[in-house]
């Protein structure tokens, strides 16, 4: 074959299922509950059954419970050249790295089918979201890859994929599922202990990094320090009435979201930081008005936001660099916000000045207002929406839609010094070619000539 | 992907392996199948998903509670008939490549 061939399949002996508590608790928070929304996940067991409904939300039996589960194994016949010069497996506390941290997950598509083809590929992403020992990736991971390894960019494992891919009512979500590493190899050598295996439980609590043997308040503590000063934390969370979605804090007292997120000028909506900084109370000082393509909404807060590292913007969009979006899409205030990596796939010009943005990083309802960063923390724009086909209603999360910092930049910069409203009042009034790129609707200004 | 990502790939390729799960009763159950990780090649450790052995528990797949349940359960809690197989491969590196040379064919599948 064009790979080498995998070794043949060796027979191992199940020495205990584990799970970890903490994993269970937050998914619990996270996904059961009083949660509105109905989450899907793709087990690592047996097909779910055909009635599309047995399978959603949080009753969904023995699939869902699985899922938090992972079987320790131990091989009968381990050959002394397999061991030889193997280097050691390095677990790292998932709790060491900032949400934004870059990820690889190496895992085996479709399980056991084809491994001579699809044994251990690769999937490139970032930590979008933590909670607890439940990491979320944009890792594209497929199923067959429950239980894969996700390594940092040092080859440290990190964490296991609990689920590949997860919906949220009906959308795929383009995240992944992830139970931190050493969380669950200190449930799992504590259950060893439990059951008589000493040695074997040894043996694991040997893969784990000094700290993560002690408590997990150490981690958490080295989290926050590492978080501290990071461009995300400039996102913010919005709510107006019953409708919430997320900001970003362009200064101590200035937070830019979409009209539909804070449609109503004079109305108070409230801001909740990134940090664990109080919410605070603001207004909408500007919405664009609803014919106007750019989506909008500018609040002016009541009191400054502290400890946040306002953002510089952007003065260039390359087309093919790498960004990442931050929106609180997936959880709302229940998680912080979530990060989600990929490049800019597209900048639209109108008259050579950049009018809207497109990436490739996941976006999901409620990220709307979010940022969107370079890799190197300027702000390049806010985002607005995703894709969906009404033919067949799908959507598209990797297809999502931003309103460059260069149309909103001036017009903010003469509100900030002065508190004029009128430049940004320009905004509902944009040109036919800005309108007609935002409906989708551009069509090239001379058909293409056939070539044949 | 760059040299930035040399580390996790090789630690990726070194331990990452495939889990199959079958019934070796009259009845052949299975296989099912899922990613794993090789946690420790001197003492064959290896971690994979849960859900593969579930449909052998003995108690069924709701004795993995999702509540307040046990968090672990022993292997007496499976089924005899259980039979477990893991596969991984030589990776990717020099050596692996070595192995391949002058070998050029349409891998079948």
């Amino acid at each position: 074959s064009a790979q080498p061939a995998p070794r043949s399949p060796a027979c191992a002996r199940l020495l205990l299922l584990a799970c970890c508590p903490a994993f269970r608790a937050s998914f619990a928070r996270l996904f059961g509950g009083d949660v509105p929304e109905q989450w899907r996940f793709a087990g690592g067991g047996p097909e779910p059954p055909e009635d599309e409904a047995s399978t959603s939300g949080a009753d969904e039996g023995p699939l869902l419970a699985a899922l938090g589960w992972f079987a320790l194994l131990r091989l009968e016949d381990c050959t002394v050249k397999e061991v030889m010069g193997s280097p050691r497996l390095s677990v790292v506390p998932a709790a060491s790295l900032p949400k934004g941290a870059p990820l690889l997950t190496c895992g085996s598509p479709f399980g056991a089918f084809c491994p001579d083809i699809f044994l251990n590929s690769l999937s490139r992403g970032v930590l979008s979201n933590a909670a607890g020992p439940l990491l979320l990736t944009d890792a594209r991971c497929l199923p067959g890859t429950e239980g894969a390894g996700v390594f940092s960019t040092h080859g440290a494992l990190v964490a296991l994929v609990a689920a590949p891919l997860c919906w949220r009512a009906r959308e795929w979500v383009g995240l992944s599922l992830l139970c931190a590493a050493d969380a669950l190899l200190r449930s799992a050598a504590l259950a060893l202990r439990r059951l008589g295996l000493q040695a074997e439980a040894k043996e694991l609590a040997a893969l784990l990094p000094r700290q993560a043997r002690d408590t997990s308040a150490g981690p958490q503590r080295a989290q926050v320090l590492q978080e501290h000063g990071a461009a995300w934390l400039a996102a913010v969370l919005v709510e107006c009435g019953s409708v919430w979605g997320s900001g970003v804090a362009l200064a101590p007292r200035l937070v830019l979201t979409c009209r539909h997120v804070a449609p109503r000028e004079n109305k108070r909506v409230l801001v909740r930081p990134a940090t664990k900084s109080p919410p605070v109370w603001g207004e909408v000082v500007f919405a664009t008005q609803d014919t106007s393509p750019y989506d909008v909404a500018v609040v002016k807060l009541e009191e400054s936001l502290k400890g946040i590292p306002f953002p510089v913007l952007a003065s260039y969009f390359h087309e093919g660099e790498d960004v990442c979006v931050v929106g609180f899409g997936a959880f709302g205030q229940a998680c912080g916000p979530s990060v989600t990596s990929g490049i800019l796939s597209a900048v639209v010009e109108v008259n050579e000045a950049p009018v809207m943005l497109q990436t490739t990083c996941a976006v999901h309802g409620g990220s709307s207002g979010g940022p969107l960063f370079t890799s190197s923390g300027e702000l390049l724009g806010i985002i607005t929406s995703n894709t969906r086909d009404n033919s067949t209603g799908a959507t598209y999360p990797h297809l999502n839609f931003s309103i460059p910092m260069a149309v909103l930049q001036p017009a903010l910069s003469q509100y900030r010094c002065t508190g004029e409203l009128l430049p940004l009042r320009e905004l509902d009034r944009p040109s036919e070619q800005v309108r007609v790129v935002w409906r989708l609707q551009r069509v090239p200004a001379q058909p293409h000539q056939s070539k044949l | 992907m760059g040299r930035r990502w040399g580390p996790a790939m090789a630690a990726g390729e070194r331990a990452g392996c495939v889990v199959s799960a079958r019934g070796a009763g009259a009845e052949a159950e299975g296989p099912w199948s899922c990613s794993g990780v090789l946690l420790n090649r001197r003492a064959g450790l290896v971690l994979c998903h849960g859900g593969i052995v579930a449909p052998f528990l003995r108690a069924g797949p709701g004795a993995l509670q999702p509540g307040t349940g046990p968090s672990f359960l022993g292997p007496d809690s499976c089924r005899d008939d259980l039979r477990l197989y893991v596969q991984w491969g030589p990776g990717r590196g020099p050596r692996a490549r070595a192995e391949l040379r002058g070998a050029l064919c349409t891998p079948p599948c």
